[in-house]
């Protein structure tokens, strides 16, 4: 089963 | 001093519905542009990013910017006693730690009015960056929300699958597999009861219905959804 998973990385933290 | 209000209280009800399964609590940043909150869900697997502009609302002063921290299960129980065509006014004092809401009804003769403990939240504020998608659908909102709907019960996730035809929802699982087919509307009478693909490439993703069915109950909130993928990028 694919897990969705976290999209922190996508996120430059401003 | 912060004071905003909404001559019919059922945007802001309807917002609350849209994050109130995805999030337990947020911060509402308040300037004079308007209120501004981004926050994600718990497994850090969606993000929230919402704007409540100040020239949406029938009134608004914002003196000194006030971040505030709700408690959205509370919030959403205050905005449950207000009825969709009420006045609603959100105040708070620049450093309180409380707000309030108060609702006023059509005929001015019921006014009612909530006070709620405002929560200290530690802010984070994620950059979310430009992208170039591989493919934009845009179609109408109800349409996505009942295709999410019907494909949850055959499966976890949904796969969708974009080409300049057409966009493809399936799913499948124990009771057996489903496939939905949009084809891209030819002659667009009606904008936002149209299926509209910009396509860069095709596009095939997986996405947990779990999440794709928090998202849309947002629907209420506008008639048109717009889907933008690319792979490996978040939807």
């Amino acid at each position: 089963k694919q897990r969705q998973t976290a999209i922190t990385s996508f996120f430059p933290n401003t | 001093m912060f004071e905003a209000r909404l001559n019919a209280s059922n945007v802001l009800k309807k917002v609350l519905d849209a994050i109130k399964d995805l999030l337990n609590e947020a911060t509402f940043d308040c300037s004079d542009s308007g209120i501004q909150l981004q926050a994600m869900d718990n497994s850090h697997v969606s993000l929230v990013s919402l704007s409540l502009r100040s020239d949406g609302f029938d009134k608004y002063r914002c003196d000194r910017n006030l971040s505030m921290g709700m408690n959205l299960a509370n919030m959403a129980k205050i905005m449950k006693c207000a009825n969709n065509d009420d006045t609603l006014t959100m105040k708070a004092q620049d450093n309180a730690d409380t707000v309030t809401f108060m609702f006023e009804s059509q005929n001015q003769e019921k006014v009612s009015d909530y006070e709620m403990k405002l929560m200290n939240l530690d802010q984070e504020h994620l950059g979310i960056p430009e992208t170039d998608y591989a493919c934009v659908v845009r179609m109408p909102a109800m349409e996505f929300a009942r295709i999410c709907r019907d494909l949850s019960q055959f499966g976890e996730s949904v796969v969708i699958s974009c080409t300049k035809e057409g966009v493809k929802f399936s799913a499948s699982g124990d009771a057996g597999s489903a496939n939905i087919k949009l084809a891209q509307t030819s002659t667009i009478d009606k904008e936002d009861e149209s299926v509209i693909i910009e396509m860069q490439e095709p596009v095939t993703l997986t996405f947990a219905c779990r999440y794709l069915n928090s998202f849309t109950k947002a629907t209420p909130l506008c008639n048109q959804v717009q889907l933008s993928m690319s792979a490996d990028v978040p939807l």
